[in-house]
Order: structure tokens, then sequence, then C-alpha cells
């Protein structure tokens, strides 16, 4: 790998970007999810965060454009030089500029480029990273057309990168599994963003240190599915149970969402979708695996929730009625996934319902057709069914503790 | 002085382009002898030819002339 001379960087950890047009070659949230794609993979193994804005002047200012634009360096035409971008710096430094006469495209076909390639190559550069003369490497000149599926950097790429600025605070070993091979649903349409407000993006949380696994006063945020596996948040931390590894794994919001920061207050995964609700005060994002939807994020009332319900403390969504049970205090709500509808006659008492709850839920999960509720460091399960009080527990039972 | 048909001269004017583009060849104006912009430009070749582990030659061969020809990206692969 390589630097630029005096191996400048961004000497700080949240590094903003700003799309400033789209190529007409992609729908524009295939271009978005490219570049967010694109960003995850130096997130993944530096201490960096990415945040979007959607106005002013950003760090990394991506842009589209053909042969002349503004720079020295323009631009030749189909072929050949596809894109560039500038060391990290004030005004034009850190910028990717991308050849619209190439065809871009989100597949790895013959008949064009790949965007998600060819924008995390570009990154590198935005980032503070010269070519690299190991072939395979992202940062090797050539353009590549490889599979991008769970596509992962080079070691040159890490080693060059970590050596600017180090691994991440806390480092993912593994990718999130990838989808199951259902027919894939379309993305929830972004409904209108209300023109006088700006979308704004999480901020990030003070970062208490990280409590022992097996500690008997654990507490969680908010936990959820994903995937075939269980994640529990607490603060930024989150401890990521899978069949797929044995051991708890170990990482940070930001290493999985650089976009989203820690604190959630809830959490839960619509299988049937491939879609995981993050909950935060009076805000919510939905997500696929690593990709956070367009349009997002939203606010609660647009679930029906009253203006009176400034925040929730738990939800889970049961796999088998396609409802979702959102809990505020001593109450919880009814949704309907199906009809995307508050259900009638809620909120309703918690205790009255669910046998043996007469707490606060902190956090909540279904799994082998049992609920899980989280009370201070007690989770109490539950018959999906009847609903009944079947045993309490240690809320770190599931950490083999 | 070696007579250059036509493809050569065309590739040649590639190959310039693309060294000054990426290994920061400047052909020297002044310069009355074109045999010294040739070695200067062989010399960069085959910087070239190392960087990305071809045969280093020196030459224009088809095989780097290939290599060149590839989509890349716009960024130089040496700063001078």
């Amino acid at each position: 790998y390589s630097t630029f001379p005096l191996s400048p960087k961004w000497n700080k950890e949240d590094v903003t970007y700003r799309i400033l047009n789209y190529t007409p070659d992609m729908l524009q949230e295939d271009v978005e999810e490219a570049i967010a794609k694109a960003f995850q993979l130096w997130s993944s193994v530096t201490p960096l965060r990415f945040i979007r804005l959607y106005s002013g002047e950003a760090d990394i200012m991506i842009s589209f454009a053909s042969g002349f634009h503004g720079d020295f360096y323009s631009f030749d035409g189909p072929g050949g030089t596809l894109a560039h971008a500038y060391h990290p710096g004030k005004g034009i430094g850190g910028d990717a500029h991308f050849d619209e006469d190439e065809n871009w495209t989100k597949f790895t076909t013959y008949s064009g480029f790949n965007l998600f390639l060819v924008a995390a190559h570009e990154l590198g550069h935005s980032l503070g990273l010269g070519h690299s003369n190991v072939f395979g490497a992202l940062m090797y000149p050539v353009y590549m057309g490889k599979d991008t599926r769970d596509y992962r950097l080079h070691q040159d790429d890490i080693d060059g990168i970590q050596s600017l600025y180090g691994p991440p605070k806390e480092s993912p070993t593994k990718a999130f599994p990838p989808q199951e091979p259902t027919e894939r649903t379309t993305t929830v349409a972004p409904s209108e963003m209300p023109p006088h407000e700006e979308p704004t993006e999480m901020t990030p949380t003070k970062l208490p240190a990280r409590p022992e696994d097996c500690d008997p006063h654990l507490t969680f945020d908010a936990i959820t599915t994903l995937r075939g596996e269980i994640l529990f948040f607490k603060d930024n931390y989150v401890w990521r149970k899978s069949p797929y590894f044995t051991d708890i794994e170990h990482d940070t919001i930001s290493s999985f969402w650089p976009s989203l920061a820690g604190g959630f207050d809830a959490a839960y995964e619509v299988d049937k979708k491939d879609q995981v609700m993050f909950f935060k005060d009076d805000q919510y994002w939905a997500v696929n695996g690593y990709n956070i939807q367009l349009g997002f994020p939203k606010p609660i009332q647009s679930l029906g929730f009253p203006r009176n319900v400034r925040k929730i403390d738990a939800a889970v969504h049961d796999q088998s009625t396609k409802k979702t049970y959102f809990f505020v205090g001593h109450r919880y709500w009814s949704f309907n996934e199906n009809t995307q509808s508050m259900e009638r006659g809620y909120p309703r008492k918690i205790a009255a319902d669910f046998h043996g709850i007469y707490h606060v839920v902190d956090a909540a999960l279904q799994k082998n057709g049992h609920f899980y509720f989280f009370h201070g460091s007690k989770q109490y399960e539950v018959d999906a069914k009847t609903k009944k009080l079947v045993r309490i527990m240690k809320s770190n039972s599931w950490f083999d503790c | 002085l070696p007579v250059i048909p036509e493809k050569e001269k065309e590739d040649m004017q590639f190959a310039q382009k693309y060294l000054e583009n990426f290994y920061d060849f400047k052909e020297e104006k002044s310069s009355l002898f074109k045999s010294k912009d040739l070695n200067l430009m062989s010399e960069k070749i085959r910087e070239m030819q190392s960087f990305f582990g071809l045969e280093v030659t020196g030459q224009l061969n088809s095989q780097t002339l290939n290599m060149m020809k590839q989509p890349r990206c716009g960024i130089p692969d040496v700063r001078s």
C-alpha cells in the first residue's frame, strides 16, 4: 500500500460526506446504497464513522461529471480513467469525482463498472491511501470487476488504512449472514420528508466502558433478532450471539451502522421483510443488514403514536401473528405489520395481557415461540401463545455465564 | 533514428500520455535529442512494468500496452 506525501489524513473520527448529484445510469437509492456500503468497508476496519449530510459543505463531496469539470484532471470519455479523488484536506480535499461518461451499475457485469467497487477505491484515496501494487487489493489502480457480495478488503488495504487511523475500537471480525434467499419484498417507499424538516443524523452518545458479559447486574437498552442471530444493545455496545459461531462477539453499533449512534430505546425484526427497526427518542430507522433504508429517520408518530408519546421502552414483533408490540411505561400498543397501522383498543395494560409482567419493559425479544421481557438484570420468559409466564432468569443467561 | 510506423506512433503517444498522467513522465521540451526522451520514457515504462509486476524490459510491448489500456483510477501511481 501507499499513502500520499506527508500522509495526510482526517484528524477526527466523524467524517461527513454528501452526494451532490446522481448518475442517470442507476436508481438513486442504488447509488446511495453503493456509496454507503463503500464507506462501511472502511469504517469496519477503522475507528472512523461516516455521517451523511444532505446540504452544506461536507468533508467528502461526491459527484458525477464528464470531461472538464472544474479541476485540473478532466475525464476522458468512456473507458480509460473512471474516477478520481483527492486526499484528505480542506476544500476539494477528500472529494470524489466519477466519470459520467462511464456506464455505472450496481451489478458486476461486462457492460458497465460497478459503482460500489469504484467508490470504495476512490474513498480509500479520500481517506489518505495511495495506490497499491498488490494484485487483488482494492487500492490496485486497475479496475477489477469482482463479485461484490460480502466483498472484503484485502489485508494490504487494511494494513494501509490502519497505518493512518489504527484499528476500530471494537472490531467485528465476522460479517452479518447474507439474507435468506427468499423472494425480496420491495423496500418501503420513503415518505415525503416535511420540507421544513432537515433529515438529521443521530448524535453520537458518550461511550462508558463495556460491562462484563457475566456481570450479574447487566441490563440492556434493546434486543433484537437479525437474520437468525440475536443482538443485545447497551449504549454503543453490541453483544452478538450467533448460531454461525460459538463465542459471543463484541462490537459497536457504529461498526455495523456508521451513521447510527448508540443508546437505542427499542429494536425489533420483521424477518419476512429482512428488516430491523431501531428506535431512539421520537425517531426510528429501518435497516436491511448493513444498509439503512432511504427516507429514515422517521418520527414515531408516523406509526400512529399520539403526540404525547415521546419515546418507547421496548418493542417485539410476533412472527406468527405479524403484530408488533410497543411497550411504553406500563402500557403497550399493538401494531399490525400487514396493514401498517395501530390496532384498535390500545394502549392496554401490559399486566392485563402478559401474565406476571408488572414492570416496565426495558427490552424484548421473541425466540423459539417465547417472548423474553427484560427488566433490569432479570428477564421474564412468556409463552407467546398463552402469554403465561414460564420462568424468570438473569438477563445475561444467553451468554452461557 | 528509427522510423516508427503509424500504429506504433499512436501507441507511443498513448503510452506517453499514460506515463505523464500516472508516472510523472515529463517530456523535455528543450531536448534536441529524441533519444534522450526515449531513454527517460523507457525508464518510466520500466517503473510502470515493475509496479504492475510485468516483465521489466523498458520496451512498450503488447503486454505493457494492454495494461495501460485497462480502465483505471485517475490518481497517479507515483508522484513527483
